[in-house]
């Protein structure tokens, strides 16, 4: 599985 | 960012301002739900972990800091302060919220983007924020006749999260590698809930009347 992405958002 | 993000974290800057105003004005937090402000507590504290360890932007840390302090700021005052708490419908905001928290851990539990610590809580806030709303909402029926400050707060918290969608269909096609789809379904679910609550203020603000929701 790919690197969750960073959560950008609020 | 794009201006559906940035629109959406305004209006729900702007429903905590509204909030604020009218607990600080009238001194009274009646027709607010108390449970729905401490799940949104512990929604932002278990979402914004990362304040410190992820710098984003100052733009992101501000805000992270803004919603936790607010928050935490709104439930103090709706436990501690002797005017405000005086006039909480204790009796009327019974929905029991530990069951909300205890089947969104769960759900986060079995349903989350890697089984990490950071993620499973992530996973957590985004559930919990989805369902936080039904206090509030329920609290609403109960109460019926609603008072402008508070159906204009619950307007916008739920606002809020309808721009979000719009936000991640635009960056769904705008970005290769964009999924969302964990945040983007239970937005789905959180702007659905305010369904029947926007017909009513939409009813009420054409017919210029008061926001009345059927109990």
């Amino acid at each position: 599985k790919e690197e969750p992405q960073a959560h950008d958002e609020l | 960012m794009n201006v559906f993000r940035l629109t959406g974290d305004m209006t729900h800057l702007a429903s905590i301002l509204v909030l604020l105003l009218k607990i600080y004005a009238t001194k009274s937090c009646s027709g607010i739900s108390l449970k729905t402000q401490e799940l949104y507590a512990l929604v932002f504290l278990a979402r914004y972990l990362n304040l410190f360890t992820d710098f984003i932007s100052v733009y992101n840390t501000v805000m992270k800091l803004v919603f936790i302090g607010s928050s935490l700021a709104i439930v103090w005052c709706m436990r501690m302060h002797k005017m405000v708490k005086r006039s909480y419908d204790q009796e009327l905001d019974t929905f029991r919220h530990y069951f909300l928290i205890a089947g969104c851990f769960l759900l986060a539990l079995l349903v989350n983007e890697k089984f990490m610590f950071p993620e499973v809580l992530w996973a957590f806030s985004i559930y919990l924020e989805a369902v936080s709303t039904i206090p509030q909402l329920v609290l609403l029926q109960r109460s019926g006749n609603v008072d402008n400050l508070t159906g204009q707060y619950v307007f916008l918290l739920g606002a809020y999260r309808a721009l979000y969608i719009l936000n991640w269909i635009y960056r769904y096609f705008t970005e290769p590698h964009f999924s969302r789809w964990i945040a983007c379904v239970a937005g789905l679910v959180q702007t659905a809930l305010y369904a029947d609550f926007f017909y009513y203020y939409f009813l009420s603000w054409k017919n210029n009347a008061k926001l009345q929701l059927p109990s």
